[in-house]
């Protein structure tokens, strides 16, 4: 890198020159924000806060989306009523020492909404841990090895279901233990509905499950103060 | 781009001049991925006695060029600096192939004053 690069690049932030290897798709909540903030009126574009997400009302100049790199569970035995048990791990390791975690908002995506399909009405059940220690050769963490985060029942109605998993990520960061979490989802104890149609066709709706995904907001002290500094002056 | 494109009337007094920053001329085009550039701006331009209300000015600014005035070696013009600002938002690719979207403060000159 030419000295100028090296220090335009430091001034933007960045340590390094980037090189993505396999870059994917801009997920659409960063690039409605982006479009939202070019399209401002240019009389009000010193308004904007930069170091403020007014669309999450958190502090925060940095918003990455990480990818779920975790991996299914496949248990020997079919667990009752059990459709999904899925390893989520989302790699925090690239946000910077200076950087201040204040929002991390877990998506989990389906494939389509469902409002008109024949799983209309069908309550599912949705589990999430917090894993506190590795279980060996990746098999599901015992009792004692995860706190369980989330409990609750919804109805595959919305395309997505969203969490607030900011105290974890904290946690994550504060005690560098970023063992991942557990997502169970199982059809809810109706036994007409097991009955009728059988474990095996209500998990079918399930199975359109897209994917997870990590929206992280940070702020970046060394911007962000010195800018604050450089205002006050 | 740094070529000097005067805007509507050409004046040597303190005001924005355009300057179109290309990330794609300083090779980042693989990495950032919105926008591909940006209307950065820089102040360039005189501020002479008696300071005028549209040049921004400072009280210190209008001493200063008081005493230019009666003493134009010894004391120097002041200077044609930013006064208003605005930021710029960029959706770049880091190196782990996340998408990052950064708000950076101060990064477009709106208003030059002396």
């Amino acid at each position: 890198l030419s000295l100028q690069e090296s220090l335009l690049l430091k001034s933007l932030g960045l340590s390094t020159k980037p090189s993505p290897k396999t870059p994917g798709p801009v997920p659409s909540v960063l690039w409605r924000i982006f479009q939202k903030r070019k399209t401002l009126p240019s009389t009000n574009k010193d308004l904007a806060d930069a170091c403020r997400v007014e669309e999450f009302n958190v502090p925060g100049n940095i918003i990455r989306v990480f990818a779920d790199q975790g991996h299914f569970i496949h248990n020997g035995q079919p667990q009752r009523l059990l459709c999904l048990q899925k390893r989520l791990y989302f790699n925090l390791s690239v946000l910077e020492e200076g950087e201040h975690l204040t929002m991390a908002q877990l998506e989990i995506k389906f494939s389509h909404n469902s409002y008109h399909t024949s799983s209309q009405g069908q309550v599912f059940e949705l589990r999430l841990y917090q894993t506190s220690q590795m279980s060996l050769r990746g098999m599901p963490s015992h009792e004692h090895s995860r706190k369980l985060l989330v409990e609750q029942s919804f109805a595959r109605l919305h395309k997505s279901l969203l969490f607030n998993l900011s105290g974890v990520a904290k946690d994550w960061r504060a005690y560098s233990r970023n063992l991942g979490l557990i997502l169970e989802i199982s059809v809810s104890d109706g036994a007409s509905a097991v009955a009728s149609g059988g474990l095996q066709s209500l998990c079918a709706s399930i199975d359109s499950f897209l994917d997870t995904s990590l929206l992280v907001v940070t702020l970046s002290q060394q911007q962000c103060k010195a800018s604050r500094r450089r205002r006050r002056r | 781009r740094s070529a000097y494109y005067p805007l509507v009337t050409p004046s040597n007094l303190c005001k924005p001049r355009r300057l179109y920053i290309s990330f794609s001329d300083v090779g980042w085009e693989n990495w950032i991925i919105a926008p591909q550039g940006y209307m950065a701006n820089y102040c360039l331009g005189e501020c002479p006695f008696p300071l005028t209300a549209e040049l921004n000015s400072t009280n210190h600014a209008i001493l200063q060029t008081m005493v230019h005035s009666l003493d134009p070696e010894g004391t120097p013009q002041p200077c044609c600096v930013p006064v208003r600002l605005s930021p710029i938002s960029i959706l770049y690719y880091d190196n782990d192939d996340n998408v990052v979207l950064r708000h950076y403060e101060d990064m477009v000159v709106d208003e030059c004053g002396c």
